[in-house]
């Protein structure tokens, strides 16, 4: 099963 | 105070088009750079960032930077108001609660102004680092948007796959599976047709095709899309709009448990 990331786990605030 | 004069006014209504479907409320962020956007989707897989460059207007006043809040299905609504070779402007005071969208016809025989209200955003700033991707692939953005809408037929999922053979788009669904393959092509006359693929390694990720589909209503405002793919990053798919900025889309894999 693929799980889908999130893009918040990539970038970060800033 | 802000006024941002756009000859080309279509351009905004195709940007418009192509985000709102993805990002239901922004705020467009304008400073002396220039007019731009950043947005996730509501479940935060996706990411749009949008740069009109102060440059690329021909009249360009903001006084201080400006964040305006925005729906963005209400402003498709308002822009589609405007005739495509309009002449858009977008003004709005300091501190105001509204924005204004004037529309003039080319031959200045017709004006219209549209005022909007703004709204609120709390959203979060994100810092995309400048990156190293394993692969780089331009092809006409028609076809990125073909193979996009006909995998989406088979299939949820689509894998992005570049080898020195090419670059191959897959999915499979319940009726069976799909394969495209695009080899490097760049003997055609016309640069907006090939396709050029820049590999510095083999690279293999999964994204949902339901996004990849939503990113290809950018496809009107550019010949060429980039595909930039690293293991260890969102894919980012760009649309370059002409002589101003552009419109890039990032997207996060699906990883396998």
């Amino acid at each position: 099963v693929n799980q889908q990331r999130q893009i918040t786990s990539f970038f970060t605030p800033g | 105070m802000l006024e941002l004069r756009l000859v080309q006014g279509s351009l905004l209504k195709k940007v418009l088009e192509s985000v709102k479907d993805l990002v239901t409320d922004a705020n467009f962020d304008c400073s002396a750079t220039g007019f731009s956007l950043q947005a996730m989707d509501s479940s935060h897989v996706a990411l749009v960032a949008l740069l009109l460059r102060s440059e690329g207007f021909e009249h360009y006043r903001c006084d201080r930077n400006l964040s305006m809040g925005m729906n963005l299905n209400n402003m498709s609504k308002m822009l589609k108001c405007a005739g495509n070779d309009d002449i858009i402007t977008i003004k709005a005071d300091d501190g105001s609660d509204t924005v204004t969208f004037m529309f003039e016809s080319p031959t200045q025989d017709k004006i219209a102004d549209f005022e909007m209200k703004l709204m609120d955003i709390d959203s979060e700033h994100l810092g995309i680092p400048e990156a190293e991707y394993h692969a780089i692939v331009r092809m006409p953005s028609a076809e990125f948007a073909r193979i996009c809408k006909d995998l989406s037929s088979i299939g949820d999922t689509v894998v992005i796959s570049v080898t020195k053979e090419g670059v191959k788009f897959s999915t499979r669904g319940d009726i069976g599976t799909a394969n495209i393959v695009c080899r490097q092509n760049t003997s055609v006359d016309k640069p907006e047709e090939s396709t050029i693929i820049e590999m510095n390694e083999p690279v293999s990720l999964t994204f949902a095709l339901r996004y990849m589909n939503s990113f290809t209503k950018a496809t009107p405002l550019a010949n060429s899309v980039t595909i930039s793919l690293s293991s260890e990053l969102p894919v980012v798919v760009e649309y370059k709009i002409a002589e101003m900025g552009y419109i890039r889309f990032y997207l996060a894999p699906k990883i396998e448990d």
